[in-house]
């Protein structure tokens, strides 16, 4: 991007228009490059290229820094329960992470905890067939807290390794279905305690700034350890990711590429940061 | 709010004076970070702020209002004219049926828009039907079927693995039954995917479409450029419709939309159920954008 010719004011403005253009958001942008003009002056950086590869690593340090600590399950199931904002990928991820998972020969139940879209269940009963795992599910309308208790139970008393949990898209503005979220969690802890052990906010690689808003909502009612960014596929950059690490400490675990079962990647900050500037 | 915020910037300005590029320069700088906060594209904006800087250079202060209103109404005037003029209506064809084609990125809510679409063209008294032309993912054709029956529209159904067939069949049996309008749900598909653009540009070729929708959600962020560009330089958009907009997204993307193409925003998706749908108002979107 900035090359071999010296650092002046250009060079910062062409940084923080990457950045930008790659969802990092303006307030993030502006606190990497502020930090970048301390890292000038103490390494003494030159060049345009040098220059570059520090914002990268600058950028690598804050997607590394969130801890997203992980419950390890005291005894089986784990519990994985997948949550966002409508059209994300929820379904899709759930279906790639539950293959993973059976064909490294663990024992994976579904549960269909979206009761209320259209053909939500069909959907993801078709994933469970492809991935060649158990589905758990109610009819339209049923309780969706009562579809993830009974998978999380069956589960336990079966002593499954892993559950994954698919739940309705919702927006964060609508507080019943947010307060809806908050009881499937408590719930699920009441079918297996310790659980939920792991809370995926899956969020879309086109979304702006909105995302920040997504992870703190989402978080006040129930606690999310890491998130999946999906559709890396097309042409937006997620930087949005970087503003959710920085303010909130919750890592990426796992990128979404595509719409096939294979279609899943665990996270690498060093990659996702220099593709930030391509 | 933004007026607050560019009250500071413009302190020294206040009751006399005309506005020049250098005192307002401050002030628009907020502007373009309101902007950027609320997602509209980087070049977008820069292009914006020079407009409104020509615009308001060389006003006179005027009395009653602080500047930083002032300034404010420059902007809000400039983003409701880009914004988008008249309401631009559904396209009518001379004679039946009217071909709608629903277009878009995955989970922009292209499925979900056309219930929405088959119930307020149902209200006014025409005949629809509902064309399941997403051969990919798993359950679409159950899932607009369903839909279907929500509001109470017929839905074609063929589980082919053709979407251009699919659609061909679905235009000839509105034209033989005497169907209003028949709305074509397509895939949701990457724009830089060229073999499925290839797919929307066959089905475009084969039926004709009077109006062809580009389906975007509201949470889009600096990717909206890219992907309305696309779009639109493969297919003969029409229109627009910006989805998700119940929540608290700005909407930047409705700027960058209709900064690239040109092409009008006709509806506002505002929730779930087949009833959340209003038409694009430009001064309420501006509104929003500016937060
Ligand atoms: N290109 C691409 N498409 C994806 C990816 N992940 C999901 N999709 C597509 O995005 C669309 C929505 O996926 P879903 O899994 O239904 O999303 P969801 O979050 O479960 O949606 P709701 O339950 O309605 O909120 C589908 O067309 C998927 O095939 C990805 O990584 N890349
Ligand atoms: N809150 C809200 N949700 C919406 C709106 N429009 C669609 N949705 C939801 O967004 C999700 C995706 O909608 P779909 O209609 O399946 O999207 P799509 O574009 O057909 O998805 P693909 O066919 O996979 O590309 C669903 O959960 C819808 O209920 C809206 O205006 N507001
Ligand atoms: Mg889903
Ligand atoms: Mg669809």
């Amino acid at each position: 991007l900035t090359g071999r010719k010296k650092i002046d004011e250009e060079t910062f403005e062409d940084l923080e228009e990457a950045l930008i253009m790659g969802d990092v958001g303006v307030g993030t942008s502006e606190r990497l490059l502020d930090r970048l003009r301390e890292r000038v002056k103490k390494d003494r950086i030159e060049t345009g290229e040098v220059l570059e590869e520090a914002l990268i690593e600058e950028v690598e340090q804050i997607l590394l820094g969130g801890e997203g600590a992980v419950t390890v399950p005291e005894a089986k199931p784990r519990v994985v329960v997948m949550v966002g904002v409508n059209g994300t990928g929820k379904t899709t991820s759930l279906g790639k992470l539950a293959h993973y998972h059976a064909s490294n020969g663990e024992r994976v139940m579904v549960a269909a905890a979206d009761t209320f879209r259209a053909a939500a269940v069909d959907q993801l009963r078709v994933w469970a067939d492809r991935a060649k795992v158990e589905i758990v599910s109610n009819e339209s309308g049923a309780d969706p807290a009562a579809v993830a208790f009974d998978a999380v139970s069956s589960a336990r008393s079966r002593e499954m390794d892993v559950v994954f949990v698919d739940t309705a898209g919702r927006l964060q503005t609508k507080v019943n279905l947010m307060e809806e979220l908050r009881k499937i969690g408590r719930v699920i802890g009441k079918a297996c305690p310790g659980a939920p052990h792991e809370v995926l906010l899956v969020l879309d690689a086109t979304t702006g700034q909105n995302a920040v808003i997504q992870a703190k909502q989402f978080g006040d009612v129930i606690d999310i350890t890491g998130l999946v960014l999906t559709k890396v596929d097309g042409t937006a950059k997620g930087g949005v990711v970087v503003a959710i690490s920085d303010e909130l400490g919750i890592p990426v675990r796992y990128l979404g590429l595509g719409e096939g079962i294979d279609d899943l990647q665990p996270f690498d900050a060093k990659a996702f940061a220099e593709a930030l500037f391509k | 709010d933004l007026s607050q915020k560019l009250e500071g910037a413009f302190k020294k300005l206040r009751g006399r004076g005309v506005l020049t590029p250098e005192n307002i320069k401050e002030g628009l700088r907020e502007v373009r970070r309101a902007l950027l906060e609320a997602d509209v594209n980087f070049k977008v904006a820069k292009d914006f702020i020079k407009r409104v800087e020509e615009k308001a250079s060389g006003q006179e202060v005027l009395k009653g209002l602080n500047p930083g209103q002032q300034v404010v109404k420059i902007v809000h005037e400039e983003l409701v004219g880009l914004l988008g003029g008249e309401l631009v209506p559904l396209a009518k064809a001379d004679s039946p049926p009217t071909v709608l084609m629903v277009v878009g990125l995955q989970g922009a809510g292209k499925t979900t828009l056309c219930g929405k679409l088959a119930q307020r063209i149902k209200k006014s008294g025409r005949r629809v039907l509902l064309v399941a032309a997403d051969v990919y993912r798993p359950a679409a054709m159950d899932q607009l079927k369903v839909v279907g029956e929500g509001v109470g529209v017929e839905v074609f159904i063929q589980r082919i693995d053709d979407a251009v067939k699919i659609c061909r069949a679905g235009v000839e049996e509105a034209n033989n039954r005497g169907f209003d309008v028949v709305i074509l749900d397509t895939a949701g598909r990457l724009h830089i995917d060229d073999e499925l653009m290839g797919e929307l540009q066959q089905i475009e070729s084969d039926v004709k479409p009077h109006e062809t929708l580009l389906v975007v959600d509201g949470l889009t962020g600096q990717d909206a450029v890219n992907v309305a560009e696309s779009f639109n330089e493969k297919l003969g958009l029409t229109g627009a419709v910006l989805t998700k907009m119940d929540g608290d997204a700005r909407g930047g993307a409705a700027l960058s939309m209709r900064h690239v193409t040109g092409v009008p925003i006709k509806f506002v998706g505002v929730g779930e159920k087949s009833d959340a749908l209003e038409e694009f108002h430009p001064d309420r979107m501006a509104s929003r954008i500016l937060g």
